[in-house]
């Protein structure tokens, strides 16, 4: 960027580029780039650097409008409810989770809701080991809400403050899958009222504008409560966020940061931003 | 939809049955936008609506009766130009013993891909070995194992014999030495191909590119893939680009089509590594695995 200078076209351009590159997607592009225009036609910006900080401000505002940490159940497990499509990071990101709350003295549970693919019970089990937390744990090919439905028994029993339930990876065009989000979904709801406290839609950086359908057609199914971030110590920045935010009001709450159990962050809007634009 | 834009191509901006500067513009931005919406790589499409912009000027459109169908046209048939390979055969087998390696980000669906190339190799009459380099991930081993195990039984129920789809792993030995190997194995136990499934991982990562590289010198594949999750957004040119500057990439499977993705990343990665898109993952059975059509793509992406 040559800071400085008065907006100009060829500035506009560069940054609508950007923007594109960094998958915010056409319309949200669009969006931003006529509020420029109109905040540089109301005299608000007037200099290059200015348009830089107003466009960063703009997005971490948005960014932040709800609350981008996790919901603890006050009196009881807290359920979490991890879903996405498939190879988006969601056994992992369960690793990172389980050993970010271990980290604060917390008691873990880990339910092995992949009933489907090969190994998943394996991964997860490895994984569970790692961190030295419980599992619980069906065959494979058995029914996923009744994994959901013994694990969350067995955090009531065992008084873990946290259960987190792994799913199989799923395409949100697969309606008997999306069907079957919904009954591991009230399973949850029927064994604790407030369950699942929070449910989390992993969703890959690397995915360009279907992330967006992915994120309203399983929220249609399970309403969600927040977004983790994967893989995104690749090069792709995850600008879909901006355009979930905006139309389904969906926050970010961690970001996945390579394929170690550490390697989490809660998600900083300001980071985020800088990144998004860098 | 797409498929709108191109409704509203042919009737507005053509509508008027003249041709000119101005609406071949409004065309090409309806385009531009189209491809955008469709995941294709910004710079792509700046390159693929030039070549459009100098046809629809050309003497072809002036001419044609219906402009906006000659349009819409000439913008499907460069798409398919881009992506088409000459190649008949997806696959060519011709040596005693030929090795396929299988490479790509996190996630794209490389394990799932190593069982369906070996079903569609095993239909074609050979006998895959299927080879465990991923030592990283928790339980990779065992999947690829337990998929070996389930294309046995399948293939064995079909024929009606016994068939084994043997995997070999060895935990303990670096990568490059696992795939090296697994080559004499193979001869041994009389397989004639050989499936090297590899950890997902980072262009940008060194370390794992010269690993990748490493595997390659060691075991000279006659095919290597790159994997690519048709998801993928502006990100897939970009790590298309390393993959093959870095190990020099034969062709790319991309996979999970079964979904609602227009695939814009089959244009962006034809355009950036000139090497073509074979198959297409259109499952997570191991039956679910097609050869690539570029028509079908093309068809796909503009909606
Ligand atoms: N670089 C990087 N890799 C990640 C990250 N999160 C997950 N991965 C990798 O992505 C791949 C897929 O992760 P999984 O946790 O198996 O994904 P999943 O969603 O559970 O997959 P399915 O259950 O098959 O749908 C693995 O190789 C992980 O190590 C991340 O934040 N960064
Ligand atoms: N729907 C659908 N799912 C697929 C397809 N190909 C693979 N998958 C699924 O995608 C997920 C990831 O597949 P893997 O084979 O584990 O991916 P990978 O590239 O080996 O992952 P890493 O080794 O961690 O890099 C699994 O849930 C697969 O079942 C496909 O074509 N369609
Ligand atoms: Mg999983
Ligand atoms: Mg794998």
């Amino acid at each position: 960027f040559q800071i400085g200078r008065k907006i100009d076209e060829a500035f506009l351009e560069d940054l609508e580029e950007r923007l594109i590159m960094a998958d915010v997607g056409l319309d949200t592009t669009k969006y931003l780039i006529d509020a420029l225009k109109s905040s540089y036609k109301d005299k608000e910006i007037k200099e290059k650097d200015q348009i830089l900080t107003f466009l960063k401000e703009n997005l971490k505002e948005r960014l932040t409008q709800k609350g981008n940490e996790l919901k603890l159940n006050e009196d009881g497990p807290t359920v979490i409810l991890v879903i996405g499509v498939n190879g988006s990071g969601k056994t992992t990101s369960i690793a990172k989770l389980a050993h970010h709350f271990v980290q604060q003295d917390k008691k873990v549970l880990l339910g092995a809701g992949d009933t489907f693919r090969a190994a998943a019970i394996d991964q997860l089990e490895i994984w569970a080991e790692r961190i030295g937390i419980d599992i619980v744990k069906h065959k494979m090919g058995s029914d996923p809400a009744a994994v959901a439905f013994d694990a969350v028994q067995a955090a009531l029993s065992r008084e873990s403050d946290i259960i987190i339930i792994d799913t199989a990876g799923r395409l949100h065009t697969q309606k008997n899958l999306m069907k079957e989000l919904q009954k591991i979904h009230n399973v949850l709801k029927k064994k604790i009222p407030e369950a699942p406290h929070e449910v989390l839609l992993i969703l890959d950086a690397t995915i360009g504008q279907n992330a967006i359908t992915q994120a309203e057609l399983f929220s249609a199914a399970t309403p969600i409560t927040g977004i983790f971030l994967s893989k995104l110590d690749g090069t792709a920045k995850g600008g879909v966020v901006l355009a979930i935010q905006n139309q389904l009001d969906i926050p970010v709450k961690f970001i996945g940061l390579g394929e170690k159990c550490e390697d989490m962050e809660a998600f900083d809007s300001e980071q985020f931003v800088d990144a998004l634009l860098s | 939809t797409l498929s709108n834009k191109f409704y509203d191509i042919k009737n507005n901006f053509f509508s008027s049955g003249k041709i000119n500067e101005k609406n071949i513009q409004d065309g090409i931005k309806a385009i531009e936008e189209a491809l955008i919406n469709a995941d294709v790589n910004f710079r792509v499409v700046k390159g693929l609506v030039k070549r459009v912009k100098e046809k629809a000027l050309g003497e072809e459109l002036i001419k044609s009766v219906k402009p906006g169908d000659q349009f819409v046209q000439i913008v499907h048939y460069e798409l398919v130009e881009l992506m088409k390979s000459d190649d008949e055969e997806r696959l060519p087998i011709t040596k005693d013993l030929t090795v396929i390696m299988m490479v790509g980000l996190q996630g794209s669906g490389k394990t799932t891909t190593c069982g369906k190339l070996a079903r569609y190799l095993i239909k074609k009459g050979h006998r895959p070995l299927l080879v465990a380099a991923d030592t990283q991930r928790p339980a990779a081993i065992e999947q690829l194992k337990v998929l070996g195990k389930t294309l046995g039984e399948q293939i064995s129920e079909e024929r009606g014999e016994d068939f084994e789809v043997p995997v070999y792993s060895a935990p303990q030995d670096p990568p490059p030495k696992i795939c090296k190997d697994a080559i004499p194995i193979a001869k041994e136990n009389n397989n004639d191909i050989v499936i090297l499934d590899t950890a997902g991982r980072l262009h940008i990562d060194d370390a794992l590119m010269d690993e990748l590289l490493s595997i390659r010198k060691k075991t000279k594949p006659d095919h290597v893939f790159f994997v690519m999750d048709s998801m993928t957004g502006q990100n897939a040119f970009d790590s298309a680009k390393i993959f093959n500057e870095q190990i020099n990439i034969d062709g790319v499977v991309l996979t999970k089509l079964d979904s609602d993705a227009k695939g814009g990343a089959a244009l962006s990665i034809k355009e950036v590594t000139g090497k073509p898109v074979k198959f297409v993952g259109v499952g997570e059975k191991l039956d679910a695995l097609e050869e690539f059509h570029a028509d079908r793509m093309a068809n796909r992406i503009l909606g």
